[in-house]
């Protein structure tokens, strides 16, 4: 699979998303080190809830699942529920730190309700 | 397109004023050279609502107020240093506009040859959609979507951001619905 080559950055540049690329393929019910990163990235952006105890697990589980899920959805990939490489590919682009959906009980976010699509 | 909770929009006046941080800027971009893309910026979103944006040397009093921040710089949202995010705005009528000092920001990708250069323009041109109300598109091609590769460059509005904008302020009465969507097909088939 490939990745967007910018995730081969020299070693001074602390890009932390680049890091995500390392759960390509990473499947539901596996533990994978670092996967708390990734759903505090969902977090940030409005696709998961913090948990009721209050930090996020390594454990790719239905909470992450129902958050991938939303993420395909929402910006227009292909809805799998899986880290493939089209999704991994879009969490690592850079991007606006506005959140894209939901609002979450951290109650620091923006929130988006109203969608309109347009049919031609 | 979307909205923020509410449909938030300015209605203060049809003329906005905006102004650069003389504080919170960056050193390897001229001041006119970053003033000349901003402008540019605001008028593609002028030119399809009858909203005016005016240049203003006044940063603490203009509407809005855009400046380069490095790390936490008091809004809640730190920053993160190369890549990652790139800027955030605030919705009407909070008129901040902020752009992390941390990348690469080019406004010539001929001059700048670095692999982690992002576009000043289009990232400049979003964050004015989330100030004057717009939240981000699942449309890939709007301006709106809310991701944008390095030397990426997204700055023509679609008309998704389009449709979005005028449900919120009308339509500028010189915009023609048919000469856009001409213009965009030329930029689909470019």
């Amino acid at each position: 699979r490939t990745l967007p080559d910018f995730t081969t950055l020299d070693a001074d540049n602390n890009y932390g998303w680049r890091n995500f690329a390392r759960f390509l393929d990473a499947g539901k019910g596996t533990e994978v080190n670092g996967m708390s990163e990734l759903k505090k990235y969902l977090n940030r952006f409005g696709y998961l809830p913090i948990p009721p105890q209050n930090n996020f697990s390594d454990f790719f589980d239905d909470q992450f699942l129902s958050a991938l899920i939303l993420y395909q959805n929402r910006l227009g990939l292909s809805v799998t529920g899986k880290l493939d490489s089209e999704t991994i590919a879009s969490i690592i682009s850079p991007r606006c730190g506005m959140s894209d959906l939901i609002k979450i009980n951290n109650n620091t976010t923006t929130t988006t309700t109203t969608i309109h699509s347009t049919r031609r | 397109y979307a909205f923020f909770n509410g449909q938030p929009r300015w209605i203060r006046s049809s003329t906005l004023t905006y102004a650069l941080s003389p504080d919170y800027t960056i050193e390897y971009l001229t001041p006119s050279e970053i003033r000349k893309v901003i402008r540019r910026s605001f008028s593609r979103w002028s030119a399809v609502i009858p909203l005016n944006f005016t240049e203003s040397s006044d940063y603490e009093s203009s509407d809005i107020r855009i400046g380069f921040f490095r790390g936490d710089h008091g809004d809640g949202e730190a920053f993160d240093g190369v890549l990652g995010v790139l800027a955030h705005a605030f919705s009407p009528e909070n008129g901040r506009l902020h752009l992390d000092a941390a990348e690469r920001w080019a406004v010539d990708f001929e001059k700048e040859k670095s692999k982690v250069a992002v576009d000043l323009e289009s990232v400049v041109t979003h964050e004015i959609g989330h100030v004057l109300g717009l939240a981000h598109s699942t449309v890939k091609e709007s301006v709106m979507y809310p991701s944008l590769s390095p030397r990426g460059k997204k700055v023509d509005l679609r008309i998704d951001d389009v449709e979005g904008i005028q449900v919120l302020y009308g339509t500028n009465p010189n915009f023609k619905l048919k000469s856009f969507l001409e213009s965009e097909k030329s930029i689909d088939s470019g």
